[in-house]
C-alpha cells in the first residue's frame, strides 16, 4: 500500500520581520507562535489547537488563509515521520 | 589481539571486567581491544570539556552513572517543550534508547556503578525527540538545539529499516544540518554521528536512509567481538567507521546504562555504535578544540583501520585507503585519533563542484547494465568551485521505475573505485522510483575528482513485471566535494610558514631573489647599479636589501649575521625607532613594543596573551581562558572562577554559584532550586528538603518527616513498604516488603497482611490455590523434609498442611 500521509496540527512558517511580526501572525489566523525553529532565522513553529490532532487529510478552514498572507514566504503542515529507533 | 593490558588502569564498576572491547579483562583468553580506547585515556584524555548530547527518548539524568557529568544545557525536551529530559516511564521500558546510548559515552567512571563510558569525563546531554509525532520541525529544532554549545550531536534512529522504506531529512531538517555544520560550534561545525541501519535481516540498504547518508552526518557501522558482519547490519558507501557491538548469541556484548538507575547486556545492534564513536570524536575534541566537522571526517578515514574485520569487498582506493561497504574504513581508533588531532592543522576549504547529465531519457532494460558517463575537470575553471582530491561524491538521480527493489546501482571513479550506491532490495515493491534522490559514496576519498565518472545501472526482476513497462534514468547529478589543494600536503607550507616566524631570514624573502640572477661577478668590486629602496641616503655595495650601507626605516640583524634593510620589522621583533633597528622582542612574543617580558602586543603559537601585564604565558591564571583564535587569555564570565574555551563555559564558580552544566548560576537556599527559564531560585515541592526542579519526583533529599520512596518523598510509606534507615542519609527509606505482601513490620517474614489472591501463613504469603487436595501422608513428607522453612518450598503445600494441622 502506498504511505499514507498523517497530517498534524503543527506548522513550519517562514516569515522574516522577527518574533513580533509572527506573533502578529500567528494570531490574526489563530495559530500559537512556538518560538524559532532551531537556530533557523526567520522560521516559526505554529500549532493550531482547534485543528485536528491527527488527520489524513490537510485540513481546510480560516486557519488555512495563512498560506495566502503576503507577509508568509512560506508554509508548511507538519507530516508524521515514522522513525525507528535502532 | 592486543597485548593484556588491565594491569594499566582498573575501575571499580561492577561491569567493568565485562567490557572487554575497551580492555583485555582476563589473562588466559583472547581480548579486543583494537579500539585503543585505553591508550587514549592514558594518554590524558576522557573527554573534559567536550559536550555531547543524545537526540533521542529523553535520558535518565539521576542515573547514578550519569548525573555527574549530566548537562542541563546540553538537554531539552523537544516533546514537552521544556527543559527536562527525562523519558517517559512505562511498564514496558520503551524509552530506555537515550540512555542506554548516554551511558557508552559518558558513564562516571570508577563510582562502583555499572560501566565506564569511552569519554567518562565527558559532559553529556539528551534530547528527547522520539517520544511523540516525528515530523520536519521536530527534528530539525532537536539538530538545532544550543549549537555553539553542544559539540556532537549522536542519533541511533531514522526511517523504518524494513527494505522497503527511502526516507531522509525534510526541508527544515535539512537546513539544521547545513546551519549546523556551517555556524555550529562558532564556525567549527557541528559534529553529526549516525547509526547505519539495523535492516541487514530485511535486505535494507543504508543508502535508502537519508540521514545516513548524508555527507554531514557520521554514519557509523558495527561488527561482532569476532570482526563478522552482525545479522543486523545494513550494507552500503557512505559508512565511515565501525565500532564493536553484539552479534550472535556467541559472541559477548556491550553493556550499558539503563533506564530506572540499572545497567544491560542486552543486544545493542548499530545503536550503541553511534554513541561510541561519538565518545572517540570527544576524545579527540579535547586533544584539539579546533578541529572542524571535515577534520573530524578526514581523521576518522585517516586512523580507522580494516583489523580483523572480514569482508569480502576491502579494497583499496587510489588514493591508499582501505574501503569496505560494510565497515567503511574499518575501526575507529581512540588512540590514533586523539594522537592525529593533537597535532592536526585544519583541511583547506571545502569546494563543491556539480556536473549534471544532459536531459536524454534512457531505458533500463532487465539484465542489462544501463552505462552513463560525465566528464568532469573538477571544476578546474571555477577557482572557488575547483575540486582536486575529492571528500564526499554525491549522485543524485532521478529514476521512474516499475519496481524500485530490482534496481542496483554502482559509481565508478575515474581512478577505478567501484562502489555500490545501492544493492537490490526484495522487499522494495514501491514504483515510485527515486525522485532526485541522492546517494552517497566515502569509498573516492582522497581520490583525483578529475576524469570520467560512470554510473551503472542493473535492474534484475525478482517476480513477474509487464515487459512493456521499463524503467528510465531522466537526469543525474554528480556532485563532488572536496579541496583545491591537497588536504595534508598543503601543511607543509604552514609548518614552513611558522617555522619562518620563530627564526625570521630575510633570505627566504622570493623578492630579495629576483635580481640576483642578472649580477655578474665583476659587479662585486664596484656596483653602480640601483639600490633597494630600502637603502638609505649612503647608498649600497649591490642590489639586494642586504648591499645598503643604511636603511630608510630599520635594519634587521647584524653585521655579522647579515644586516638588512626592512620597512617593517617582522613577527619577534619591534622597532626602535631611534636606533632604526629591528630589536628581539622578549622570548614567546610575537609582537611587541619593547624587549621587557611586559612589553608584549600578542604572543606565538602555544603562548597566550596575558592583558593586564602584557605578557605571554603558557597557561592562563585562573578566572582567565586560553582562547586559541586570539592566543590570549580571556577574562572567564564575572560568575566564574574558570572556565575553558569560552567566558560562558565554566567549570567552576565564585563564591555564592554553582555550576549547572557548565554555567554559574546563584547557590539557591535549601528548599529551592534554581529555574533556568525564569534565572531565579523557586521553591521545592514541600515534600522536598533539596531539589533540581519543581515536581515531587525531583527531591534530592526529603523534607523533615518525609521519608524517601522510590522516587518521591512520602509522609508515610504506602502498601507494601516499611520504614527503614537508609545508608548516609539523614531520612528514613521506605523499603519494599516481601513479595506479595501488603503490610509487614520490617525486611524478611514479617508479613502482616497479603495481596489478594494470596493468605497469611507464619508471617509470609503463600499463593491460595497451591495443594488443596495434601493428605496426611503427604503433609507428613512436608514437615517431616521441613519443607515450609526453605523459602523455595514455602509456597509448596504449607498452608494446607498448615490448616490439616
Amino acid at each position: 500500500l502506498p504511505s499514507q500521509n498523517v497530517y498534524t496540527n503543527h506548522w513550519a512558517v517562514r516569515i522574516s520581520g522577527g518574533r513580533e511580526e509572527a506573533d502578529k501572525l500567528a494570531s490574526k489566523y489563530g495559530y500559537i507562535n512556538l518560538g524559532q525553529i532551531g537556530s533557523l532565522e526567520d522560521h516559526y513553529h505554529f500549532h493550531h489547537s482547534k485543528v485536528v490532532r491527527r488527520s489524513a487529510f490537510s485540513t481546510r478552514g480560516t486557519h488555512s488563509f495563512i498560506h495566502m498572507d503576503p507577509k508568509v514566504d512560506w508554509v508548511q503542515q507538519q507530516v508524521v515521520k515514522a522513525r525507528v529507533k535502532r | 589481539h592486543t597485548r593484556n593490558d588491565l594491569n594499566f588502569v582498573h575501575f571499580n564498576d561492577p561491569k567493568w571486567s565485562g567490557m572487554w572491547y575497551i580492555h583485555c579483562g582476563d589473562r588466559s583468553s583472547r581480548c579486543r581491544s583494537e579500539m585503543n580506547i585505553l591508550a587514549a585515556w592514558q594518554r590524558g584524555y576522557t573527554g573534559k570539556n567536550v559536550v555531547v548530547t543524545i537526540l533521542d527518548d529523553g535520558i535518565e539524568r539521576n542515573h547514578p552513572d550519569l548525573a555527574q557529568n549530566y548537562d542541563q544545557l546540553a538537554s531539552y525536551d523537544v516533546n514537552g517543550n521544556d527543559h527536562d529530559p527525562t523519558p517517559r516511564y512505562d511498564s514496558s521500558n520503551e524509552n530506555k534508547h537515550g540512555t542506554r546510548c548516554a551511558g557508552e559515552v559518558a558513564a562516571v567512571a570508577n563510582n562502583s556503578h555499572c560501566i565506564v563510558g569511552i569519554a567518562y569525563n565527558a559532559r553529556i546531554g539528551g534530547i528527547r525527540m522520539l517520544d511523540g509525532d516525528v515530523t520536519d520541525v521536530v527534528e530539525a529544532k532537536s539538530l538545532g538545539i544550543r549549537p555553539d554549545y553542544i559539540d556532537i550531536y549522536s542519533a541511533s534512529w531514522g526511517p523504518d529499516d524494513d527494505g522497503k522504506t527511502v526516507d531522509g531529512p525534510g526541508p527544515l531538517a535539512k537546513q539544521a544540518f547545513e546551519q549546523g555544520i556551517k555556524k555550529g560550534r562558532k564556525g567549527l561545525g557541528s559534529i553529526f554521528v549516525w547509526a547505519s541501519g539495523n535492516g541487514g535481516r530485511e535486505g535494507d540498504h543504508c543508502s535508502c536512509d537519508g540521514y545516513t547518508n548524508s555527507i554531514y552526518t557520521i554514519s557509523v557501522s558495527s561488527t561482532t567481538e569476532n570482526g563478522n558482519k552482525p545479522w543486523y547490519l545494513e550494507v552500503c558507501s557512505s559508512t565511515l567507521a565501525t565500532t564493536y557491538s553484539s552479534g550472535e548469541f556467541y559472541d559477548r556484548k556491550i553493556v550499558t546504562t539503563d533506564l530506572r538507575q540499572r545497567c544491560t547486556d542486552g543486544h545493542t545492534g548499530t545503536s550503541v555504535s553511534a554513541p561510541m564513536v561519538a565518545g572517540v570524536i570527544a576524545l579527540a575534541l579535547e586533544a584539539n578544540p579546533l578541529i572542524t566537522w571535515r577534520d573530524v571526517q578526514h581523521l576518522l578515514v585517516k586512523t580507522s583501520r580494516p583489523a580483523h574485520l572480514k569482508a569480502n569487498d576491502w579494497k583499496t582506493n587510489a588514493a591508499g585507503h582501505k574501503v569496505s561497504h560494510l565497515y567503511g574504513f574499518g575501526l575507529v581508533d581512540a588512540e590514533a585519533m586523539v594522537v592525529e588531532a593533537k597535532k592536526w592543522r585544519s583541511v583547506p576549504s571545502q569546494h563543491t563542484c556539480t556536473r549534471i547529465s544532459d536531459r536524454r531519457t534512457r531505458y533500463i532494460r532487465p539484465d542489462q547494465y544501463l552505462n552513463a558517463s560525465i566528464s568532469s575537470s573538477g571544476c578546474a575553471e571555477q577557482a572557488d568551485q575547483s575540486v582536486v582530491y575529492l571528500e564526499h561524491v554525491v549522485v543524485r538521480v532521478l529514476i521512474v521505475h516499475p519496481r524500485r527493489g530490482d534496481l542496483q546501482i554502482n559509481l565508478i571513479s575515474p581512478s577505478g573505485t567501484r562502489s555500490q550506491l545501492l544493492a537490490k532490495r526484495l522487499l522494495d515493491n514501491s514504483n515510485e522510483g527515486f525522485r532526485n534522490w541522492e546517494f552517497m559514496t566515502v569509498h573516492c576519498w582522497g581520490e583525483k575528482a578529475e576524469g570520467q565518472w560512470t554510473l551503472e545501472i542493473f535492474d534484475s526482476p525478482s517476480q513477474h513485471r509487464n515487459p512493456e513497462v521499463l524503467g528510465k534514468l531522466k537526469e543525474w547529478t554528480l556532485i563532488l566535494h572536496g579541496t583545491a589543494v591537497h588536504p595534508y600536503h598543503s601543511h607543509t607550507s604552514h609548518h614552513s610558514r611558522s617555522r619562518m616566524l620563530e627564526i625570521p631570514s630575510p633570505s627566504r624573502d622570493p623578492k630579495a631573489h629576483e635580481p640576483q640572477q642578472e649580477i655578474t661577478e665583476e659587479e662585486e668590486e664596484e656596483y653602480d647599479g640601483p639600490c633597494r629602496t630600502e637603502c638609505g641616503d649612503q647608498g649600497c655595495d649591490g642590489p639586494n636589501a642586504d648591499h645598503c650601507l643604511n636603511c630608510v626605516h630599520f635594519s634587521l640583524r647584524s653585521a655579522k649575521t647579515g644586516r638588512t634593510c626592512v620597512s617593517q620589522c617582522p613577527l619577534g621583533y619591534y622597532g626602535d625607532v631611534e636606533a632604526r633597528r629591528c630589536r628581539r622582542c622578549f622570548r614567546g612574543c610575537e609582537t611587541c613594543v619593547g624587549r621587557a617580558s611586559n612589553q608584549c602586543l600578542s604572543c606565538r603559537r602555544g603562548l597566550y596573551l596575558h592583558a593586564d601585564h602584557s605578557s605571554c604565558v603558557n597557561e592562563c591564571a585562573t578566572g582567565y581562558f586560553a582562547d586559541d583564535v586570539q592566543r590570549q587569555c580571556a577574562k572567564c564570565h564575572e560568575n566564574c572562577l574558570k572556565c575553558v574555551r569560552d567566558s560562558d563555559r565554566c567549570t567552576a564558580c565564585n563564591d555564592g554559584y554553582s555550576l549547572a552544566g557548565m554555567t554559574c548560576v546563584p547557590e539557591c537556599a535549601d528548599g529551592t532550586f534554581f529555574n533556568l527559564e525564569e534565572m531565579k531560585c523557586i521553591i521545592c515541592h514541600h515534600s522536598c528538603a533539596t531539589c533540581t526542579g519543581p515536581g515531587k519526583e525531583e527531591c534530592i533529599q526529603c523534607a523533615k518527616d518525609f521519608l524517601q520512596q522510590e522516587w518521591k518523598c512520602v509522609p508515610a510509606c504506602t502498601e507494601g513498604y516499611y520504614p527503614g534507615e537508609a545508608a548516609g542519609l539523614p531520612q528514613k527509606m521506605c523499603r519494599k516488603c516481601e513479595e506479595n505482601c501488603l503490610s509487614c513490620q520490617g525486611p524478611g517474614v514479617t508479613c502482616s497482611r497479603c495481596r489478594e489472591g494470596y493468605n497469611l501463613v507464619s508471617r509470609t504469603c503463600i499463593a491460595n490455590a497451591t495443594c488443596n487436595n495434601a493428605d496426611e501422608v503427604f503433609c507428613e513428607m512436608v514437615k517431616s523434609n521441613r519443607l515450609c522453612e526453605k523459602k523455595l518450598f514455602r509456597q509448596f503445600c504449607c498452608r494446607t498442611c498448615l490448616m490439616t494441622g
